[in-house]
């Protein structure tokens, strides 16, 4: 069922051992 | 019958959109120009265990992909997210804030899969707009099928034109082509018109 | 009129010439061919403290792309060395002794970029041969400008035809195409014949 996917913080991906990646300030130089 | 000239033409316009991230449309998810990973809400990355990382003859830590790949242009085989079983969710924070138009997945051609087949490739999924990253149902964008004997790019036009630009779109994958214990994500792509 | 024989010769010379770097010419400043980045003078990377790199929810550093991007093949949006304004020095060691022939820049296609816009691309810029590293003025190559509005690499003949030959070019970029805060490089190409 779809709902399934609801149960976890979006702060899941803090607890995974990768480094993650996010903008902070505004999209980076192109 | 074309002249040769006309051949070159054809040919150098085929290059060119191919050398443009073979579309030649923005995509505002890839991560290198502005997009993110924010979250893969219950799904879990399929954890083989089975690359091994050494330095000196110590193993140090098992290696695998991270989510981050799916919005990275690299296609060669093994560079997709994994994620256990065939439900999966993603969670991506857009470049900018955009009016979506259409949505791409992408995955290894058949000829170059070691095993001959991509039964690990998704097959139903949907795609959502969200107006935060704590929304738990957004706006549907679309319900699509990504076709294992189709091209190994293809490309969904949204199928209800929001009336609002989005800059968080969720990707759910309800399902795949057979393979029993993960779903491998090679790239998903978000095109549109920035506000 | 060509016969499909003909056409499938052109097609295949043409995706022949796109795999050898897209110009089938030796670029000497490559990184991985011996090519390296030797100083950036008194320009500065534009730090924008945007791409923030975290661990189990711990900030680590804030990251943006080196110099070295410039001599590297990447070319998808964002992976250029950004400096700010658009005033840049670039000090390239070649893998080799050259006699200097040709540069070339390549920028991102306006079709790729979120913005819409390349208003960040270089404009007008020249290259030197440096005897050596520290070298303040050395011998002028020809001043170019690279079009927003031409092909996303641009190949430029070198003006004076140098007696000697050069291990060492400088780039100097003195404007840019209207970005206010800063100038990215996508990639410095140097061609030549090796002494």
């Amino acid at each position: 069922p779809q709902s399934e996917g609801l149960c976890c913080s979006p702060a899941q991906l803090a607890r995974t051992p990768y480094l993650v990646l996010s903008y902070v300030n505004g999209p980076p130089p192109i | 019958g074309i002249t040769e000239a006309q051949a070159h033409v054809i040919v150098n316009n085929a290059l060119k959109l191919y050398s443009q991230d073979k579309t030649g449309m923005v995509d505002f998810a890839l991560e290198s120009g502005g997009g993110s990973i924010l979250s893969t809400r219950c799904s879990e990355t399929y954890e083989t265990k089975t690359a091994l990382i050494s330095l000196f003859g110590i193993p140090l830590w098992y290696f695998s992909q991270s989510p981050r790949v799916v919005i990275q242009p690299d296609m060669y085989p093994g560079n997709c997210w994994a994620f256990r079983g065939s439900q999966g969710y993603l969670v991506v924070r857009l470049s900018m804030e955009v009016r979506l138009t259409s949505f791409a997945l992408e995955h290894i051609p058949k000829t170059l899969s070691p095993t001959g087949n991509i039964t690990s490739a998704p097959r139903d999924f949907s795609v959502y707009g969200l107006e935060n990253e704590y929304q738990e149902e957004g706006q549907l964008l679309g319900q699509f099928v990504f076709d294992q004997d189709g091209e190994s790019l293809q490309t969904f036009p949204v199928q209800r034109r929001p009336e609002r630009a989005f800059q968080i779109v969720e990707l759910r994958i309800s399902s795949n082509w057979g393979h029993p214990e993960y779903t491998c994500l090679y790239r998903f792509r978000v095109h549109g018109e920035p506000v």
